[in-house]
């Protein structure tokens, strides 16, 4: 049995599938397991030629129930947490079939507990013939990551995966496409152009996309994760990031809205408008921001300009705005991110990354974006 | 700088029952005179490469690895034999 899935790749060969939904979890109703696994299965059949239907007796290509610990297969659950569900690779019988883990906390939409439509979606991935993908934004990712059901689009990685076994879907408007399927960014890519950077508790944090890279001094790879995965309800493709030291949080920033977290929490009272450090009504988001460990001093740079926030006084700085190339010799243009990092000041401009020794402002050397992410 | 924490022998446990499970940690029979990678490390390295995590073929290296077994998951694809 290990071998079998190594010398053949399952595939149905008939495009249309049915599936019976054999039990219930209590812990949502049936109206919102009926929609969440049909919504799962849409999933795959929007981006192939793939059609389900559900039948209600008899025997289904799929057959989806809820079991606990041994359920009837060689494979028993574990109680919750752990494992949360798996399927059976496509073959006549059990294969195809779906089987949840009744001992997990399944919910319709919200982040306590596991989203039955993104732990469902992933299944029918196996279902339908698909293995686990090692790309951390992929839905075939083995690691349960939390998604807005309503604005979840299947990644492209998933999307290249399935149609490679069943083609694309013939039905597809191509006037109007549907989103474009999110990949998932490369630390390596010469073009990487860096969201925010920060550090956090010695850690340093790299932000694209809904994604961030963790490095730490022991690591010699860095972790690539989303930040969802992290922070449940962090906003994504942020504009700025940085830790306060004085406070020991991580801000970040998004339009004219800041979040703040101690660790994995929220802070109460946290996203509050950027107008709360006393930025002006004008400023509508800021590009980068940078704390300074050694004046206690947050600057936030905005356009080819920028900020002083006295992170002690709770004030803005007199005497600012000031204009970048003021302090930062060179810097007239506008900045994508910005930190310190062993008492050198890095800011990002683009693909570039510009090291300064921010006491003298001098500018040391013209660095690639991706030079601290060990390519 | 996280305090690197020392691997339990429920850590081991642990591990070895996650690589059996998610990646085919096979009991090894028959003599084991053969010197050579463990299997238990060779897997662990193989979960590592999987997950972008630093290879070291052991848990001890830093909390990463323990931290990504921890997670919530899902099963490999079965097969019905």
């Amino acid at each position: 049995c290990q071998f079998l899935h190594i010398w053949n790749n399952p595939k149905w060969e008939k495009n249309s599938l049915t599936y019976m939904i054999e039990n219930y979890t209590p812990d949502m109703s049936t109206s919102e397991v009926d929609d969440s696994i049909e919504k799962a299965l849409q999933v795959w059949a929007d981006v192939t030629p793939l059609r389900f239907t559900r039948i209600y007796s008899g025997t289904a290509d799929i057959m989806i129930s809820f079991g606990s610990k041994s359920h009837g297969d060689f494979y028993p659950f574990d109680g919750p947490d752990g494992i949360l569900a798996h399927a059976f690779a496509p073959a006549p019988g059990l294969g195809g079939d779906a089987h949840f883990d009744e001992d997990e906390t399944f919910t319709f939409r919200s982040n306590t507990g596991y989203v039955l439509f993104m732990v469902a979606a992933h299944e029918f991935g196996h279902s339908l013939g698909l293995s686990h993908s090692n790309d951390p934004g992929a839905l075939m990712y083995p690691v349960y990551t939390y998604s807005n059901p309503d604005t979840f689009v299947l990644p492209r990685d998933d999307v290249n995966g399935i149609q490679s076994l069943y083609g694309p879907n013939p039905d597809k408007d191509p006037v109007q496409p549907g989103p474009e399927p999110p990949t998932t960014p490369n630390s390596c890519d010469s073009a990487l152009v860096l969201d925010a950077v920060s550090t956090l508790r010695g850690e340093m944090i790299f932000f694209k996309d809904s994604f961030f890279w963790r490095s730490y001094p022991q690591s010699t790879t860095p972790q690539q994760s989303l930040i969802t995965n992290f922070w449940p309800n962090a906003p994504i493709n942020i504009d700025a990031a940085y830790e306060s030291q004085y406070s020991d949080n991580i801000l970040l920033f998004k339009g004219r809205r800041v979040w703040a977290f101690s660790g994995y929490d929220l802070v109460r009272g946290y996203p509050k408008s950027i107008s709360s450090f006393g930025l002006p009504e004008s400023v509508s988001k800021i590009d980068a921001a940078l704390y300074d460990v050694e004046s206690g001093k947050t600057l936030f740079f905005v356009g080819s300009s920028y900020y002083s926030y006295d992170e002690a006084k709770k004030t803005m700085d007199q005497g600012f705005p000031k204009r970048s190339d003021e302090t930062f010799t060179g810097l007239t243009s506008k900045v994508t991110a910005a930190f310190q990092y062993k008492g050198y000041t890095y800011i990002n401009r683009g693909q570039h990354m510009l090291k300064y020794n921010l006491r003298t402002g001098s500018l040391l050397r013209v660095l690639r974006t991706s030079y601290l992410l060990q390519c | 700088v996280p305090i690197p924490q020392e691997v339990t022998v429920e850590d081991e446990y642990f591990a070895e029952s996650y690589l059996k499970n998610f990646f085919n940690l096979t009991e090894e029979t028959g003599p084991t005179i053969r010197r050579g990678i463990s299997p238990v490390s060779k897997k662990l390295s193989e979960m590592q490469r999987f997950f972008g995590l630093k290879i070291t073929g052991t848990l001890t290296a830093d909390l990463a690895t323990r931290e990504k077994m921890k997670k919530p998951r899902f099963g490999v694809s079965r097969h019905q034999c």
